[in-house]
């Protein structure tokens, strides 16, 4: 069963993004369907809209645009 | 698989980008 430290969130992300910038990709493997139970198009979707929010800096690391916020 | 991973960044980022 998903945890409260699977399961997508605002805070979750914020969470990450605190600890160390991350790519999308670096993202989702923390949020994977099989243990969110989300489907991918949900994930993609619910992921979006929390950046939205968020509004993390941004900053290419190795040529790979990387997100991450300052507490 | 990682292609499903590849496509989910990539419809990420394909939101992503009318908002950055």
């Amino acid at each position: 069963t998903p945890s409260s430290q699977t399961a997508l969130c605002l805070d979750a992300v914020r969470r990450y993004l605190i600890r160390k910038p991350m790519t999308t990709k670096d993202l989702l493997k923390k949020f994977q369907t099989k243990r969110t139970g989300l489907s991918s198009e949900q994930t993609v979707n619910v992921l979006a809209q929390i950046l939205k929010r968020l509004n993390p800096e941004r900053k290419n690391i190795s040529d790979k645009m990387h997100f991450y916020l300052t507490e | 698989s990682s292609s499903e991973a590849d496509e989910m960044a990539a419809a990420l980022e394909a939101e992503l980008n009318d908002f950055m």
